[in-house]
């Protein structure tokens, strides 16, 4: 498989680097049976290959979801929207790309300079959503009541938040905490 | 704040396209809009008292508190203005709607969560007419006990037997040693006078394997345990504090013959056990669903997440870039967004998965109804790694999101520790991990020796074909 860099490029080689160790797995199974292992047994001596197998295999099958459903949904949305949804589609396939650039070299033809340009492009997308960001957050629209959360909330009151809910605890309801009759001043007096 | 309003207002997009389009259509966004004013302006004074300043016994019994006056709001309000449907198609927004009233979980959560589908699901019509309408009313209230503390996602080594005697037509229910004990239900401790229990099928001196049952555990007026019931809560865990979960064993306790869920497999006044269901594997239903249901509900937490963790990133200044120049706002560090993004991006990935995989299972399961399971170990295969892999992924960005938030995503009233301890036991429970994915590899496998032999193989694996031919 020679990496072209665009999504579907990207896709496709995730379900080469899912074959590639589905390959291999079946190939361990196999040489260990061959060597007189039961199968049982060959399947369990191949298991950190298998779950290997099984993430490449689920990774792939996301990154094809994803790009499939973004296309779909967004084929009526306005310009911008295509723009940004697409951004984020290709900042994802891009990332797994950057995480498994070991799988990627092994088991696709990808190169040393295909890495270096999918991570240029990483960072460019990462300028790109950069000013929609807050947008794109806001779009999940969640009230600040189901968020639950000082840093969160919509107004972006994040220190006077923080204040408020410090002042809540019940640690703050007494200037002095009977503690420190009770044992601070004892110790500090010497008379613990 | 002045920085936010800057924000919105160089965004080049309109947001609510994008909600829309989240949602599932305009329409859908109206709904859940109106679902969501409803129960939010009767929830705005829940707590006084910061949940987590409480000590257990207080949280759980104002866990309760809630959840009745959420229950209440959703009987009266809810499910007068949109009907009984709202459990279904809005099951989703009720559990998004609840999060405005519980930080943690609700003791209620299995109830709806998954006893009222199992007994949907795996009940008779009979069963499911005389059951749905007092479970549906509140009348009781139970929870899906399946897992033990020595089983867990293996569960043809589950313990607790149903041996039918059919002198009295009741099974005896049974928890022959401790590891045999019910284990981690929520809603079991303490709340729950029902239960789904799962348990080994025993009649005329042969093993039938698991089966549900429906168990009444607690006296449904004093609320005391039955005699031969011993139930409590787990004690204190690292997330789902508020959730009670419970431990459950049994002392040759009997239930009538009809509590057996008896969709699938029936046993007769006689005894004879009787297949109804073409296929063993149609009591996996319930773990398919919710397994799909948990991708929607982590997706659902890591939006969470990155809405507090991008709004944060562009309140909070740090450091100078260009000395004697203000502190930049974090969210213009190239490491923030890096740290960000790839979160707001998985919350859609997962979202817009968890739709489709949504999709796939009722095709599935309308292909199942007419006779044909031909597809149904691709599903359970997918729902499995879809299930490992978003709650890891999701676990693993929500802790990013918080180290994203320095010192101030430690504290509690952040939000986010309280969203990683809920979604980091997501990735246990249903399936660990690394169980879920080596049952993947099954199929995988198979598919694979499929491919090689020029067999036909289901549409997520086509892709083998071709490296099939590559690897000759």
């Amino acid at each position: 498989y020679k990496w072209n860099g665009s999504a579907e490029g990207i896709i496709k080689a995730a379900y080469y680097v899912a074959a590639g160790k589905i390959s291999s797995s079946v190939t361990s199974i196999r040489k260990r049976m061959k060597n007189g292992k039961a199968f049982e047994d060959a399947w369990e001596l191949t298991g950190v290959q298998l779950v290997a197998a099984a993430e490449a295999h689920c990774r792939a099958v996301i990154c094809d979801v994803y790009r499939k459903e973004t296309v779909r949904l967004t084929a009526n949305s306005s310009p911008n929207v295509k723009t940004v949804m697409d951004q984020l589609n290709m900042l994802y396939l891009s990332h797994w790309a950057l995480e498994r650039t070991g799988d990627l070299l092994r088991y696709t033809s990808t190169t040393e300079d295909d890495l270096i340009s999918c991570q240029q492009r990483y960072e460019e997308l990462l300028a790109a959503i950069r000013p929609n960001a807050v947008g794109l957050v806001d779009a999940f629209d969640f009230p600040d009541e189901i968020l639950q959360s000082t840093l969160g909330a919509y107004d972006g009151r994040v220190y006077e938040r923080l204040m408020e809910e410090a002042l809540k605890s019940p640690l703050n309801a007494e200037p002095v905490n009977r503690s420190f009759h009770q044992y601070l001043k004892p110790l500090m007096q010497g008379k613990l | 704040n002045e920085d936010l309003a800057k924000e919105r207002a160089r965004c080049d997009f309109n947001v609510s396209e994008i909600t829309n389009i989240l949602d599932g259509g305009i329409e859908r966004t109206k709904q859940r809009k109106k679902i969501e004013s409803i129960a939010l302006s009767n929830g705005k004074c829940c707590d006084v008292t910061p949940e987590e300043t409480l000590g257990p016994k207080e949280r759980y019994e104002n866990a309760i508190r809630k959840s009745c006056l959420y229950t209440k709001i959703v009987k009266d309000q809810v499910l007068t203005l949109t009907g009984l449907e709202v459990l279904g198609s809005n099951s989703s927004v009720l559990r998004r709607t609840a999060d405005a009233f519980f930080k943690d979980i609700s003791p209620f959560l299995l109830h709806l969560g998954m006893f009222v589908p199992t007994i949907m699901g795996q009940g008779t019509p009979e069963q499911q007419s005389y059951w749905l309408p007092r479970a549906l009313d509140f009348q009781i209230i139970g929870t899906y006990a399946q897992t033990e503390l020595g089983h867990g996602t293996f569960i043809r080594g589950l313990e607790t037997t149903a041996t039918y005697d059919p002198d009295t037509e009741e099974f005896v229910i049974h928890s022959p040693r401790l590891t045999s004990y019910k284990w981690w239900a929520g809603g079991l401790g303490k709340t729950s006078n029902y239960c789904i229990v799962v348990a080994q099928l025993y009649t005329q001196g042969k093993c039938y394997g698991i089966h549900p049952f429906i168990v009444q555990i607690r006296d449904e007026d004093t609320h005391m345990p039955l005699p031969g019931v011993r139930v409590g809560e787990i004690g204190p865990r690292m997330g789902f504090n508020t959730a009670d979960n419970g431990f459950l064993g049994f002392d040759h306790y009997r239930i009538p013959r009809n509590h057996m869920l008896m969709k699938n497999s029936q046993v007769l006044k006689d005894g004879t056990y009787v297949k109804v269901a073409s296929h063993s594997k149609l009591t996996y239903g319930t773990m398919v669903f919710v397994r799909v249901m948990l991708v929607n509900e982590v997706a659902f937490n890591l939006a969470k997440a990155a809405t507090i963790a991008v709004r944060y990133s562009a309140v909070r200044r740090q450091s100078e870039k260009i000395s004697g120049e203000p502190e930049p706002q974090i969210i213009d560090y190239v490491t923030q967004q890096h740290k960000l993004f790839v979160c707001i991006a998985t919350a859609h990935a997962l979202q817009l998965s968890s739709n489709w995989l949504w999709k796939t299972f009722s095709a599935v399961l309308a292909d199942m109804r007419g006779g044909n399971t031909e597809n149904l170990p691709e599903l359970h295969a997918l729902s499995s790694c879809l299930k490992a892999l978003s709650t890891s992924d999701s676990a693993a960005l929500i802790e990013q999101c918080r180290l994203a938030c320095g010192g101030h995503g430690y504290m509690l009233s952040s939000n986010l520790p309280l969203l990683y301890s809920f979604v980091t036991a997501t990735r246990t429970y249903e399936g660990d991990y690394t169980v879920l994915l080596l049952q993947t590899a099954r199929f995988l496998i198979k598919a694979w020796e499929q491919a090689e032999s020029g067999n036909p193989v289901t549409p997520t694996v086509s892709y083998m074909e071709e490296a099939v031919v590559g690897n000759k």
